[in-house]
């Protein structure tokens, strides 16, 4: 565990949870693609089931426990409770566009051909495009809230961490995680543009249209 | 033996 690792994780978790107050608070998931927000909970799902095959640390088992049960809440408020707000319309990417390519790189590129090992590199390819249904919403509508490009923002900067938790890994520990690397590294590129805007823009964004 | 990769990362 190092600096940029943990500061990763917490920046995930308040990524997180800024999304799960701010649809809780607002009783509305308008502007929220809940495509988005299943594939992300299919990312935690096929990344964490070695929940059940070994123990690393209390902090990893609670963290993982945690994003799982987040993940399945923000689903839940989403296609449940707050279902009246989905803006399904405006939802419309297509995930098998993503699931397919995802699912082939995974039986494809692995570090060994066993069930776990495939899920697990399946989550990695996945979490690393997994984003893009809420981005092409913002696209599509032409604008984001300011509370969605926060969320945004700290989901963007939990990678980016990652990427520097893995250069100090690499020169404290020669540790480095091929796959996790190059999707890391594919992952935070996505959110450069919208980083950009976040930053010139203010947080309100509006795509030119 | 099964091969048991340990991903220590969230």
């Amino acid at each position: 565990m190092n600096i940029f690792r943990l500061a990763g994780d917490v920046s995930h978790l308040v990524a997180i949870l800024i999304l799960l107050m701010k649809i809780w608070r607002s009783k509305s998931c308008a502007g929220i693609s809940g495509r988005s927000q299943v594939l992300f909970a299919l990312v935690f799902t096929t990344r964490y089931l070695d929940l059940f095959t070994v123990y690393i640390s209390a902090y990893n088992t609670v963290m993982k426990v945690v994003f799982l049960a987040l993940s399945y809440a923000t689903v839940y408020l989403i296609y449940m409770r707050f279902r009246n707000s989905y803006d399904s319309e405006n939802d419309t990417f297509r995930v098998e566009f993503l699931l397919i390519p995802v699912i082939g790189l995974s039986f494809l590129e692995n570090y060994a051909f066993t069930p776990l090992e495939i899920l697990w590199t399946f989550s990695i390819f996945l979490e690393s495009v997994a984003i893009m249904p809420q981005l092409f919403m913002i696209t599509k509508t032409g604008e984001a809230e300011s509370i969605t490009t926060h969320y945004l923002f700290f989901l963007g900067l939990y990678r980016a961490l990652y990427i520097a938790n893995w250069v100090w890994r690499y020169h404290t520990e020669g540790f480095y995680d091929q796959i996790a690397i190059v999707s890391g590294v594919v992952q935070t590129i996505f959110y450069c543009d919208f980083f950009y805007l976040y930053v010139t823009r203010g947080e309100e964004i509006r795509t030119p249209s | 033996r099964e091969f048991t990769s340990i991903h220590d990362e969230l």
